[in-house]
């Protein structure tokens, strides 16, 4: 049985597309 | 509608540019909507999903943040200008579900649901101890600190005699003990040293608003009121409606809403704010 190997994905910075940023302040 | 590919909705990030382009377009909806209270500027875009739409155009369903600015919202200063109210003056949020077409390019509001609420007397008090918090705009110490200063700008006032139009904010000041409020007056078509009954006067048909800010500063064997208001341009008559079978439009009036001064007005310190049309 052949088995490829698994590929190793580089942990990067996760994308979080909202919330948005805040302008001012949050209450 | 049948469910299907091509049905879905896409994902877009909420500082995109064509989502902020939404989002403004729903904050301007707001402030031009207001009929009361104070402008909001936008704070944050919560969430926001693009769905397609039959024939054409694309509707931005979309979740807002706002907080509320220092400007009322009949005070014509653009929102730009207008400072954000500080956590320390108790701050306002809103919180807005919005569906916003695009077509040819072109955003337009098909849907706007606003609540506004106070921060939390608990989160004020953590950034400012001492500071004062909102009061209920039917407290006794409220109104009476209302129509004290209202009285004192009209005693004060060489022109038209003011009415009452709404109470936009209020604190009770603990140190010193005074009573700090916010109110929205109208020109009416009586002249101010000549009231008798201000039940009789009659809000001008080009409406003419002012923004006042009080302080009731009680002392020892009276109060002393400080008042300054800004009166701001003339509002054009609008044409009202008519129901069928009128010809002639007619402006439309509001009714008097009398205010009557204080019985005994205490001696008072007024400072009568510029008159700026």
């Amino acid at each position: 049985t052949v088995v490829q190997p698994g590929v190793a994905v580089a942990a990067g910075p996760v994308v979080r597309p909202c919330p948005g940023r805040i302008r001012h302040f949050k209450i | 509608a049948p469910h299907g590919p091509g049905l879905g909705y896409r994902e877009l990030n909420c500082d995109d540019p064509e989502t902020e382009q939404a989002a403004l377009l729903a904050v301007d909806y707001i402030n031009s909507h207001l009929l009361r209270g104070y402008k909001h500027t936008l704070n944050q875009i919560d969430k926001v999903k693009v769905w397609p739409r039959r024939p054409m155009g694309e509707v931005f369903e979309i979740e807002i943040d706002t907080l509320e600015t220092t400007c009322h919202a009949l005070d014509p200063t653009p929102v730009a200008n207008c400072s954000v109210r500080q956590l320390q003056e108790h701050a306002v949020e809103g919180d807005c579900d919005f569906r916003v077409l695009k077509q040819d390019g072109q955003f337009s509001v098909l849907f706007a649901k606003c609540d506004s609420s106070p921060d939390s007397a608990e989160d004020v008090l953590k950034v400012c101890p001492d500071c004062p918090l909102l009061a209920p705009l039917n407290d006794t110490r409220v109104v009476h600190a209302v129509e004290a200063a209202l009285a004192a700008f009209n005693a004060r006032n060489n022109g038209s005699y003011y009415q009452l139009v709404e109470v936009s904010r209020a604190q009770l000041v603990p140190f010193p003990v005074s009573t700090y409020v916010e109110f929205v007056v109208a020109a009416t078509d009586c002249v101010s040293k000549e009231v008798t009954d201000p039940a009789k006067c009659n809000l001008l048909a080009e409406k003419q608003y002012g923004f006042c800010k009080a302080r009731l500063t009680g002392k020892f064997g009276g109060e002393d009121v400080a008042v300054t208001c800004v009166v701001f341009q003339t509002q054009p008559v609008l044409p009202q409606p008519q129901p069928e079978g009128t010809n002639s439009p007619t402006p439309a009036e509001t009714p008097a809403k009398p205010l009557s001064p204080p019985a005994n007005l205490p001696a008072a310190t007024v400072v009568v704010g510029p008159l700026v049309a």
